[in-house]
């Protein structure tokens, strides 16, 4: 089986402000592949909480625009996981 | 031949097998292998244990890699037992700890979830079991231990990243190292496993928020071992019990392993806080592995000074 690749996929990061917030992430999680990074999954989301979650790069367009019309601020930590995946490996055979 | 293993790099479980054996063969004294059983996909899970001259004492057991893209985490537990064979004789304080302390470190826990984040999915947390009844695959063996194992009805779905198993130490994994604890309990004073990311040095309890009898005594601990490990290289580490400083989390190992009897038993959250998260970029994990050398060093201490 080919490796799974994680081309364009993005990490966001989304500092949850209340309790509406955190039912938004959750209810996302419902209808878009959320992988959360942190927490472990989507049933430890809440309030005054920060999620790290990886979104493919097909639904990140859909995502991002749900965050934005709900005045959510989020962060993206990770553009392409592939690349991070690539770069990890960052020191020479010794 | 698995290629050459580097305590600078990321290592494949080959090259961990081999470096096992290496190890062994290198501080024939010092270092022992033993298999303490098999993974669903009939992977060996060994332990190293470490011990300096005289033979029979206290103990602290310590694991890695019970998820499989924690890569971070198995690179620390072969950085542990690397320090403590280079060290011994020549560091006064890893001499003396090593000569009344023994270690027993399972450098890799999900050996087949570890495999499958190397040959197809970087981001697989689970092991490899089938799950009956469900196309999904595996289970979070950090929820698979016999503690309040089913107080949390969302651990319950195949298909989610924290599901707990059919059953209490279900898991091929879970019982082998339950059994080794357990058959090792007179003489194991601590318990340590290694997780990533979020810096954070955890105690119990995780499926509670009732406080463990001796939180203030955790709570110290973990105070001065963060304050430790941030000398180096200024990481900051957040601490406290797990249910409120994480999450709630049940059927966990920290968890299983203190209400088993061992009263100190710490989780470390490695790094980052989430700039590359699961993707630690080689180049950090020196450093990580110094600064938590530090802290383990200081646990170490603490528990032989004030366990019987």
């Amino acid at each position: 089986i080919a490796p799974v690749r994680f081309d364009g996929d993005k990490v966001l990061r989304v500092k949850l402000q209340d309790e509406k917030q955190a039912n938004i992430i959750k209810d996302l999680a419902k209808t878009s592949q959320l992988d959360f990074w942190y927490p472990d999954t989507t049933h430890h989301v809440a309030a005054n909480m920060t999620v790290d979650f990886q979104i493919s790069a097909k639904e990140s367009q859909f995502v991002q625009s749900a965050l934005d019309q709900n005045q959510m601020h989020y962060e993206i930590l990770i553009h392409d996981v592939q690349e991070e995946v690539e770069k990890q490996f960052d020191v020479k055979e010794d | 031949n698995p290629g050459r293993h580097s305590y600078a790099k990321y290592n494949n479980w080959n090259k961990i097998v081999a470096w096992t054996e290496k190890m062994v063969h290198k501080h024939p004294k010092m270092v022992s292998r033993i298999k303490i059983g098999t993974t669903v996909e009939d992977n060996p899970l060994y332990v190293l244990k470490i011990a300096g001259k005289d033979k029979r004492r206290k103990a602290i057991f310590m694991d890695c890699g019970i998820h499989a893209r924690e890569w971070i985490s198995p690179a620390f537990c072969q950085w542990f037992v690397y320090q403590a064979t280079k060290t011994y004789g020549k560091n006064k304080i890893m001499t003396k700890l090593l000569d009344r302390m023994n270690f027993y470190v399972l450098p890799v826990f999900n050996v087949d979830g570890y495999i499958w984040s190397w040959t197809q999915n970087r981001m697989w947390r689970k092991n490899r079991s089938r799950n009956q009844n469900s196309k999904c695959i595996g289970t979070d063996l950090n929820r698979n231990f016999n503690v309040s194992w089913n107080s949390f009805p969302n651990t319950n779905d195949p298909c989610q990243e924290i599901y707990r198993g059919p059953a209490p130490e279900s898991e091929k994994e879970t019982k082998a190292v339950s059994d080794f604890i357990r058959s090792h309990l007179k003489s194991i004073k601590a318990y340590i496993t290694f997780h990533s990311y979020s810096q954070m040095l955890l105690f119990p309890y995780g499926y509670t928020s009732e406080l463990p009898p001796n939180h203030k005594n955790l709570a110290k601990v973990a105070k001065i071992a963060t304050d430790v490990l941030s000398t180096p290289y200024e990481t900051h580490y957040t601490y406290g019990p797990i249910a409120s400083t994480i999450y709630p989390t049940s059927g966990s190992s920290l968890d299983w392993a203190y209400n088993l009897g061992i009263k100190h038993t710490f989780a470390f959250e490695l790094r980052d806080k989430g700039r590359f998260g699961f993707l630690l970029p080689e180049s950090q994990i020196k450093p990580t592995c110094k600064e938590t050398m530090l802290a383990v060093k200081f646990i170490v201490k603490y528990i032989l000074k004030h366990t019987s």
